[in-house]
């Protein structure tokens, strides 16, 4: 049987594509 | 039984940790390629249980990872409050920044995860804080749309 492997922890970018305000 | 450390952390198998551990201590505080500890892959994964477990055998909540992440950026970004709570008694550090400039405030606030924002801000999380994109927690609310999150931020400014 095939091993469930989680991948590794991340944090999203903090950004929306727009200027900051 | 070809499982690391952290996988067995993040799938939270809490028997098979503790066979590694009591083998080898030093399992406790092993990092992997990119600096996360087997207690920042538990908080990653809402592992509640494996996060007191490692707490318990003593495991340094405060360690950050490469890029400076923490175990209390990665739970209030998946919205593990349970966890934030867990970390926040154990007197981690609250108003950490990474390569993103990200606090564990504003991935609370990105994740749109009011009762994580709560407990933040409660603890005294810095509202103050920006990322490196010029967000706030407040102004990231209001531009995601995330109304409670608005209101929870508000009502917590209005108590001061």
């Amino acid at each position: 049987t095939q091993l469930s492997l989680y991948t590794s922890p991340s944090l999203p970018n903090i950004t929306l594509g727009l200027p900051a305000t | 039984d070809s499982l690391s450390v952290h996988q067995l952390a993040a799938q939270g198998e809490i028997a098979k940790l503790d066979e590694h551990i009591c083998k080898d201590d030093s399992l406790l505080s092993k990092q992997d390629e990119r600096g996360f500890t087997p207690l920042m892959w538990a908080a990653a994964f809402g592992e509640v249980a494996t996060v007191t477990y490692l707490l318990e055998k003593g495991a340094d909540p405060r360690v950050l990872a490469r890029e400076r992440e923490s175990a209390l950026s990665l739970a209030s970004s998946g919205g593990y409050t349970d966890i934030v709570n867990t970390l926040l008694k154990h007197h981690v550090e609250i108003n950490t920044y990474d390569w993103n400039g990200g606090t564990p405030l504003l991935y609370a606030v990105r994740g749109n995860h009011v009762k994580c924002v709560e407990s933040l801000l409660g603890r005294g999380a810095d509202l103050t804080m920006e990322a490196d994109s010029g967000y706030s927690p407040m102004d990231l609310a209001v531009a995601l749309g995330h109304k409670k999150v608005q209101q929870a931020i508000e009502t917590h400014i209005l108590n001061l």
